[in-house]
């Protein structure tokens, strides 16, 4: 966060409002440390009236007018001898993204002089209530619904969620799902990850319409870390590493020549590094080259000072020694020279940071759409910030988490959708402080139609990589229209998923009905964005309605205007809307022609848009055809 | 049945009920129908602030009993997530 805000144009000194003292996220996560700088309550009163939840007893836990609830969850009560019975924090992970979207102001933050600066919240001012899901064995579902449970009732404005399965669920086998439908049926708008097992299609698992799925994407700041050779040769690899070594040069060995043969691995195997694999008898006290990326537990445990891992990363991860991963080509290079001196020597550098003059690009791990539930409701939804993230870390435990690293820090720098999310989920707090009376719906349309779109040429991947676009929060204060939508219109999409009127009405606690006049598809919910599947090699068409709210100007002219590829056709009927006044609602229809060939993977999508304009506001929606096979 | 052949289930009922309702008795009750009168020990959790539902120890059988009843809208097991 030292860069992040800043390089969306969200700087310390953006307007705000004193309500922002009233909103409360309730962060769903690994707990808190609660005596990080990053969560001092110095200035804050009393939590808001509203607030109905708790500071769960524990040993060792207090909260304070920062941290003003904190609950955690263990349904199977099977504790791992490194999990705190308590709300706090013995992972890292939860104090992380609760200090990026409500961490008050900290100079001088750093991870070992890396990532310096002023490490801050998106809405500082914020509270924080903590819901403690997730252990040594991850998150479980009992637990996840728990949290929900107790914090809508509880009275937060915003859930931040960075947390997923292995693949997508049908909504209501989906504890995520089920969780946010209930908090969007109580005006609290729940921000998730997207995940991280990009960059294959359709990877994206936090799909509902009613919550916000966020990708991650870069900052222009980039961690590099440089391999000295003994032949004087520099090469620059990626990493965060934190150590200088003491000495110039250290021996250079190949994890392929250095077998654990006692315990029966060979070459095939060490060459990968990969734990207990490395025989610490030659390895001790050398840089070792290994074949792939690994965690670095085999060469720190086999007493390696450093390693080199030759395999290209577009994000620079920490490891518990020293690490440089290189691209192919450089990796080849120290291979050959290993190879070729009788006595290799290395040293990896301390890491520094270069200016990314390409960023923001979606990283390659961000999961990606289109969406495997609704293929026409497009996901993600939009993109921010998960990459090289400096904030709040806990103290019970290091940098890595792993056996035999000893740094205890303040501050960490991690990447993912995880760190992603509650750079949304501030966002939504910053609108919501200022519009508290505004939907979910509405807060998400904010977000997403004043989010910019990123360059084709660096996301090949297009919208199922950034959805909206990269998000812009300042921008999203005044979004001028917003597509709202409130539960009738959810249900109205689910009868038409193929809800029945039992399920419906269990979900909602009404006679909502389900029947052919009401069933709505996928096409008609009134989402920002607008996604159609398509046979590849046949002509779709496809008609979406939707309704605009004015939030903007009171006396206003909106006109369409549309981009299209070759392929696809957009046609917007009125393409001029006139209002009147704050809150006047218009409808209108978007005609879809796709005809997409499908016979390779780079025609398999057509990226248009269509944005409403009024001089003063860009109301900018994707619009999105793909093959579907 | 023994305890091995159960697992932890997420039974999801939709809405909490307007008022005032003791979500536990409702939710022994379902388990009693299914699982006869040793049904209140397999309950874990019941959700009842914000919506409703409840955790169970359940077998294969139980759960798909359990799923075609009325007013049930979702049984699927309690499996884990990750931190992303």
């Amino acid at each position: 966060t030292t860069r992040s805000w800043d390089f969306m144009g969200f700087s310390k000194n953006v307007i705000r409002t004193n309500l922002e003292s009233n909103i409360i996220i309730g962060m769903l996560d690994t707990g808190i440390w609660p005596e990080s700088e990053s969560f001092n309550d110095e200035g804050f009163g009393p939590p808001p009236k509203k607030w109905k939840g708790i500071c769960q007893k524990s040993s060792n836990f207090t909260c304070n007018n920062k941290i003003i609830g904190a609950r955690y969850y263990k349904a199977d009560k099977n504790f791992h001898p490194t999990d705190i019975q308590s709300p706090r924090d013995s992972e890292g992970h939860g104090s992380h993204t609760s200090s990026i979207a409500a961490g008050a102001l900290v100079h001088k933050a750093s991870l070992s002089g890396l990532a310096s600066g002023l490490a801050r919240g998106g809405v500082p001012s914020a509270r924080i209530a903590v819901y403690k899901i997730c252990w040594a064995d991850g998150c479980s579902d009992a637990d996840i619904l728990a949290a929900f449970d107790d914090a809508i009732a509880d009275g937060v404005d915003v859930i931040s969620l960075s947390v997923g399965g292995s693949f997508a669920i049908d909504y209501f086998n989906d504890s995520i799902a089920i969780g946010a439908f209930h908090s969007m049926k109580n005006g609290i708008l729940t921000s998730n990850s997207a995940g991280n097992s990009g960059p294959q299609l359709a990877s994206i698992t936090n799909v509902s319409p009613w919550s916000l799925s966020v990708a991650a994407s870069t900052i222009d700041r980039k961690f590099f870390t440089e391999v000295k050779l003994g032949n004087g040769e520099i090469y620059k690899g990626t990493s965060i590493n934190t150590v200088e070594l003491k000495h110039n040069l250290y021996p250079l060995i190949y994890g392929g020549d250095a077998p654990n043969t006692k315990k029966g691995y060979d070459s095939s195997e060490s060459r990968y590094c990969s734990e207990d694999s490395l025989d610490k008898a030659l390895v001790k006290g050398k840089i070792v080259l290994c074949d792939s990326v690994n965690s670095g537990e085999g060469p720190l445990a086999a007493g390696a000072v450093g390693a080199i891992m030759q395999y290209y990363l577009d994000s620079a991860f920490n490891f518990p020694l020293p690490v440089s991963c290189l691209g192919s080509d450089d990796g080849t290079d120290v291979s050959t020279y290993l190879n070729t001196t009788r006595k290799p020597k290395a040293n990896i550098l301390k890491s520094i940071e270069e200016k990314d003059e390409q960023a923001p690009y979606v990283i390659s791990f961000s999961s990606r759409g289109p969406n495997p539930i609704t293929y026409d409701i497009l996901k993600p939804d939009l993109t921010a910030p998960g990459v090289d993230i400096l904030a709040a870390w806990s103290q019970g435990t290091t940098v890595t988490g792993y056996e035999g690293d000893n740094r205890i820090v303040p501050y960490n720098i991690l990447s993912g959708t995880s760190m992603s999310c509650p750079h949304a989920t501030a966002a939504a707090a910053y609108i919501k402080s200022f519009n508290p009376t505004w939907s979910p719906a509405a807060i998400k349309s904010a977000l997403m139609t004043t989010a910019v779109p990123l360059s084709l040429e660096t996301n090949t991947d297009a919208e199922f990589a950034f959805g909206s676009g990269h998000l812009v929060p300042s921008s999203a204060l005044d979004p001028g229209l917003i597509y709202d939508a409130g539960e009738i219109d959810y249900v109205k999409f689910l009868c038409g998923q193929g809800y029945d009127t039992e399920t419906v009405r269990l979900v909602t606690g009404d006679r909502s009905k389900c029947s052919d006049s009401i069933n709505g598809t996928a096409w008609d919910l009134n989402y920002p964005s607008f996604a159609l599947s398509a046979t590849p090699g046949k002509s779709t068409r496809r008609v979406f309605h939707r309704t605009v709210t004015n939030v903007g100007s009171g006396v206003s002219i909106y006109k369409a205007t549309v981009k299209a590829p070759p392929g696809l056709e957009i046609e917007v009927q009125p393409n001029l809307l006139g209002f009147k006044a704050i809150g006047e609602m218009k409808s209108f229809i978007v005609k879809v022609k796709a005809k997409i060939d499908g016979n390779n993977i780079t025609n398999m999508m057509l990226s248009g848009s269509l944005i409403w304009d009024d001089g003063l506001h860009q109301v900018k929606s994707p619009v999105v055809a793909f093959a579907l096979e | 049945v023994s305890d091995d052949d159960r697992k932890v289930y997420i039974v999801y009922m939709g809405e909490r009920p307007n008022g005032e309702f003791s979500a536990e008795r409702l939710h022994i009750n379902i388990l009693e129908q299914v699982l006869g009168s040793g049904g209140s020990s397999s309950l874990l959790h019941s959700y009842h602030r914000s919506f409703n539902g409840f955790v169970a120890k359940l077998t294969n059988d139980d759960a798909h009993k359990l799923a075609n009843m009325e007013g049930i809208v979702s049984v699927f097991p309690n499996q884990m997530k990750q931190l992303h």
